[in-house]
C-alpha cells in the first residue's frame, strides 16, 4: 500500500555520527517514514535515506504534542539494560539493572524517569519494561 | 544496516530547544 509520509522542519544543524544516519541542516524539511521509539527516525529526504534524531525535527504544523502520551506520575517500573552516564545537569546517571519509574515517554527517546527522590532524562532505548506493579 | 536503528542514545535537542523535566 501506499506509505503515508509526514513531513518535519529541521531546527537545528546535525551532523551525522554514523553511516546510516542523514546530516541536516537547520530549515531543511524532511519525511519520515518511521518512528523508533528509541529517537531515532528514519527519512526520506530526497535522494539520501537514514536515520535522524527526533529531538532536531518539528512537525510543520505545530501539533506534535497530541501524539506524545501524557506524563504519568505514578510511575511505570522499567529496568536499564545499560548504564548511562549524565553529561547534561537535567539527565540522571545509572548503573545496568536498576529498577526506575519511567514517569514520561518523550517522543525523542530520552525518557523522565525518577529513580528514589532524583528525576531526569534517561535514553529510552537502554529501559524495558518489567511488568510489575509497583 | 540501515534497516536497524543507530544503537546509541540520539542526541538530545538543542538547548533552546528543551522541555523541563515532568
Amino acid at each position: 500500500g501506499p506509505i503515508m509520509l509526514e513531513s518535519y522542519r529541521v531546527i537545528a544543524d546535525y551532523g551525522k555520527s554514523s553511516k546510516y544516519e542523514v546530516t541536516l541542516k537547520a530549515g531543511d524539511m524532511v519525511d519520515i517514514v518511521e518512528k523508533s521509539p528509541n529517537g531515532w527516525w528514519f527519512c526520506q529526504c530526497e535522494s539520501r535515506r537514514g536515520w535522524v534524531p527526533a529531538s532536531y525535527l518539528e512537525p510543520l504544523d505545530g501539533a506534535d504534542e497530541s501524539e506524545e502520551p501524557e506524563p504519568n506520575y505514578a510511575g511505570e517500573l522499567y529496568k536499564t539494560t545499560k548504564g548511562y552516564k549524565a553529561v547534561e545537569e537535567d539527565e540522571l546517571t545509572l548503573e545496568a539493572g536498576e529498577t526506575i519509574e519511567v514517569i514520561h515517554k518523550l517522543l525523542d527517546g530520552w525518557w523522565v524517569v525518577r529513580k528514589g527522590e532524583d528525576t531526569g532524562h534517561y535514553p529510552s532505548m537502554f529501559l524495558y519494561r518489567t511488568g510489575e506493579k509497583k | 544496516s540501515i534497516k536497524e536503528p543507530p544503537q546509541n542514545p540520539p542526541p538530545r535537542p538543542p538547548p533552546e530547544h528543551r522541555r523541563k523535566k515532568a
